[in-house]
């Protein structure tokens, strides 16, 4: 609950949230790999 | 008064938020305009589709894609007397805030979101019984202007009783506090002058500055060296172009200012008008009966000459439990207003029953009317509930906004998705109050507004506390970094 | 554009928008780059020249219904600090960029483009309420 007042996706519909969260781990996924790839 | 300016992580990730909901209206746009998903908001019909458009798109897409989505938070039906406590209409939404279904239940809660300082909006009680003996007598409501068949003596003694009230020579009442401002103004200066008007002025100020056709010149927020800086150059430079003076200048404040819940600098307002040889508009809608130790407003609150002042203006909303409002000055001003005001010639006057509610309570104040004492005993309460609401709030650690007199307390929320969850997790806890968000205020700055009340007993005011502490932990809303008072 | 912290804000968009860009795994560092100064141009080029109006009903009688958020900005006062700084961040962005891609001339060609048509052009005070 705190996550999502902090972050404003409290205000959004579940599935906008789903896109969000989504999008979020992805950037975060792909910003590990390629840190990994990189070091 | 105190302005703790917003931590400065806390206006960076309330930016993210809203553009981040900005990503997501634009991209629900993008949808709704490519037929992906319905479009439920009123839009022309497909006939008139090769017109000029009525409406910019664009300047609907907050309503569209922000506020619609937590609007359960505004404009809540009420069911009974907005006292000390009142009864919500239940609503709910199966389509995220485009409609509203009634369940048909209600929830009880303390009311701090109206106005209603000095407690005078009940079911029973004198000023009720001159309501409904004056719906009796008149009926509901006159549908005429004053100037022509809407005039009845209860508007001259209210007019009588105002003047004597505020310290004026005369005063003239209109039916709506909006429209005495929005259409006074127009009949007070026009063309050639110069209206200084303070930045967080209401928009019926904004609107009545606006249809004047004056040079309109804003100051900052209760700066009076600002003040200065721009009423000395009106009265060097003049108007635009021509270098002609101004024909008159007029400084255009408010006593106290609603959202902010600061209260203007009168006395070096006053000082300022007398060395410049300006005038004095004075928006008492918040301070009238709430400031002050007559509840005469801030020129009783500051001890001040209402004399001094040359145009006062007030309602009868936020104190009275009534509606309208009236503008009080010399002779000659109100002469002149009964002869030009639009809202005077135009627009039906104040209905009978609201007229005899107003009476009786500006009686009460006066000491004339219901108990012995009841108007001093309940500035009284509305003056100790006020300071005992803020000094609870300032210990809870929240970042309270204003003047410590000052009956409106805004606490800052800061963040777009906390105004919702604000105002829903309050009320599910049985406080009802008002959240504002921008644009109403500035976009880093939105607030819970709490209104205090003479209703509103000690019991009551802890119980809201408890309820907002809760709140406020559980939103991580306490910022102010401030060491809690003594 | 005038309350506080949004610079900082602005500063953090950009980093962010390179960060991502930065995490796709097939992307050279070059190419980052100059997508990150692509995106920025174009977008605050639709957000600064394109749009115009409010997103709200603002209390102006529909005043600035016809002027874009870069002509409302600071009431159409022109060599104001917002404007500098909005003037000079994709410039820095440019240099940044065209230093990353080792002088590589497509990227340049293609980043100098963006930013003059972009960014530079419509803020000149000499294209001001110009259609």
């Amino acid at each position: 609950f705190k996550y999502i007042v902090e972050t404003s996706i409290y205000m959004l519909e579940p599935w906008e949230r789903k896109v969000f969260n989504i999008a979020m781990v992805l950037i975060l996924v792909m910003s590990l790999y390629t840190g990994w790839v990189f070091l | 008064e105190q302005f703790e300016p917003t931590p400065y992580v806390v206006a960076i990730i309330t930016y993210i938020g809203y553009v981040m909901l900005a990503v997501f209206g634009h991209m629900r746009d993008f949808l709704r305009n490519h037929g992906f998903e319905k479009n439920l908001i009123a839009t022309e019909p497909a006939r008139t589709k090769d017109f000029v458009p009525l409406y910019q798109n664009f300047e609907s897409f907050y309503t569209r894609n922000l506020y619609r989505r937590i609007r359960d938070c505004w404009n809540r039906p009420i069911r009974t007397c907005p006292g000390a406590e009142f009864e919500l209409i239940d609503r709910k939404s199966p389509d995220h805030g485009w409609s509203f279904e009634y369940p048909g239940t209600h929830t009880r809660a303390i009311n701090f979101g109206s106005y209603n300082y000095l407690g005078f909006a009940e079911t029973d009680g004198p000023c009720a019984d001159a309501a409904a003996a004056a719906t009796e007598t008149f009926g509901c409501g006159v549908g005429s202007p004053r100037a022509e068949a809407g005039n009845l003596d209860l508007h001259t003694r209210l007019e009588a009783t105002v003047a004597e009230f505020v310290g004026a020579e005369d005063a003239i009442i209109f039916p709506m506090g909006f429209a005495t401002n929005a259409l006074n103004m127009p009949a007070l200066i026009g063309k050639g002058c110069c209206v200084l008007s303070d930045e967080l002025n209401h928009s019926s100020l904004v609107l009545g500055a606006r249809l004047t056709g004056a040079k309109i010149k804003v100051f900052r927020h209760n700066d009076i060296a600002d003040v200065e800086a721009k009423l000395r150059d009106a009265i060097v430079y003049g108007q635009d172009r021509t270098r002609r003076p101004f024909k008159k200048i007029l400084i255009v404040v408010e006593g106290v200012y609603s959202m902010e819940g600061s209260v203007t600098r009168l006395p070096e307002l006053i000082a300022l008008k007398k060395k410049y040889k300006a005038y004095l508009y004075l928006d008492e809608a918040h301070s009238i009966g709430a400031m002050g130790p007559h509840g005469r407003g801030v020129v009783d609150y500051f001890g001040c000459d209402p004399r001094d002042v040359d145009v006062l203006m007030g309602t009868f909303t936020k104190s009275f439990g009534g509606a309208g409002g009236y503008i009080a000055g010399s002779q000659h001003l109100v002469a002149l207003l009964r002869q030009r005001s639009h809202s005077g010639l135009y627009g039906a006057s104040l209905p009978a029953p609201v007229a005899a509610q107003v009476v009786t309570a500006f009686q009460m104040l006066m000491g004339r009317a219901g108990p012995p004492g009841e108007g001093a005993r309940r500035l009284k309460q509305l003056e100790v509930n006020t300071q005992y609401f803020r000094a609870s709030l300032h210990r809870l650690g929240v970042i309270v906004y204003g003047h410590r007199t000052s009956p409106v307390v805004p606490v800052m929320i800061f963040m777009p998705g906390k105004i919702a969850a604000f105002g829903r997790e309050t009320l599910k806890r049985g406080l009802g109050t008002v959240v504002v968000g921008y644009p109403a205020t500035p976009i880093i700055e939105s607030r819970a507004r709490f209104c205090l009340s003479a209703a509103h007993s000690l019991d009551i005011i802890d119980r809201s506390v408890q309820i907002i502490d809760e709140v406020t932990s559980l939103l991580l809303m306490k910022y102010s970094r401030r060491p809690p008072p003594a | 554009f005038n309350s506080r912290g949004i610079w900082a804000t602005y500063v953090i968009f950009i980093f962010i928008t390179h960060f991502i860009v930065l995490s796709i795994p097939f992307i050279s560092m070059a190419l980052a780059w100059t997508l990150t100064c692509q995106i920025h141009n174009v977008i605050t080029y639709f957000w600064l020249h394109w749009e115009k109006g409010a997103p709200f009903e603002p209390l102006d009688q529909g005043e600035s219904r016809t002027l874009t958020h870069w002509e409302q900005l600071d009431d159409g006062v022109q060599f104001t600090a917002n404007k500098k700084f909005l003037l000079v961040v994709p410039i820095v962005i440019f240099l940044l960029t065209t230093f990353y891609t080792r002088y590589d001339q497509i990227h340049f060609l293609v980043n100098a483009l963006s930013l003059v048509l972009l960014a530079i052009v419509p803020k000149l005070p000499q294209l001001y309420r110009v259609r």
